[in-house]
């Protein structure tokens, strides 16, 4: 039900004209009501509930200089407030939204949040990229080889691993840190270290730096 | 390396990307 209100206020925020392929917004619903479950439908429904659900916790409920991301049905947030509060927000927001499950990860050890590896030092937050331990796997790596760089030159892979350092590491120490950790995987997929300097020195240049 | 300068550079060649991406969204 809650989900349907959620799909009804988002169609008629973002449909101007209130139809879809002539159909109304009241058809659309009729048709989805009671058939959602297991739906390829399902999904798309519950990232527009929390679409919803993410505004009232931001505005509601977290204060404006802690960060709250989501990402499908992961949540990250950061509190600089006691723990009684933090305890108090989960019981607030579960009472709120009785139909989620909450599953609780604290930072105490570095985690990843998708493919982002985030931690604190004595309570400073960091970010870095996260790699997957099963890369490192030699047995497994001819395979991820290709997953991961299907049909690409060493240039592009190179450029796109140098924009996600800079998009994900929060300071200078885990930036060099993570172009280390770039040089060592174009090692150990045989290349120079020469491709590795030129194409550094190349996105330095083409970012101004 | 000045790694804010770097970062701040990177940060503007994301948003004109993404200002292109949501133009030509609306063209097409």
């Amino acid at each position: 039900g809650e989900a349907i209100n959620a799909l009804e206020n988002f169609l008629n925020t973002y449909i101007p004209d209130h139809l879809i392929l002539g159909m109304t917004i009241d058809t659309i619903l009729q048709l989805i009501r009671g058939s959602a479950s297991g739906s390829p439908l399902t999904i798309p429904l519950v990232y527009i509930y929390f679409f919803y659900t993410d505004q009232i916790i931001m505005n509601d409920l977290i204060d404006k200089n802690e960060l709250f991301v989501r990402y499908r049905d992961e949540a990250f947030i950061t509190w600089n407030h006691s723990e009684q509060q933090l305890s108090s927000l989960f019981s607030i927001a579960k009472s709120r939204f009785p139909e989620v499950k909450w599953h609780i990860s604290s930072i105490d050890y570095p985690i990843h949040f998708v493919d982002i590896k985030v931690g604190h030092n004595t309570g400073h937050l960091f970010t870095g990229v996260y790699h997957q331990e099963m890369f490192y796997n030699d047995f497994l790596s001819s395979e991820l080889n290709q997953l991961q760089n299907p049909n690409e030159n060493i240039w592009n892979w190179l450029r796109k691993a140098l924009l996600k350092a800079v998009r994900y590491c929060c300071d200078s120490v885990m930036f060099h840190s993570e172009t280390g950790e770039i040089q060592r995987e174009l090692l150990r997929r045989g290349h120079s270290e020469h491709i590795f300097d030129e194409a550094l020195d190349e996105f330095y240049e083409d970012f101004g730096v | 390396v000045n790694y804010e300068k770097l970062r701040k550079h990177v940060s503007i060649y994301d948003k004109n990307r993404a200002a292109a991406k949501k133009e030509r969204s609306e063209n097409s």
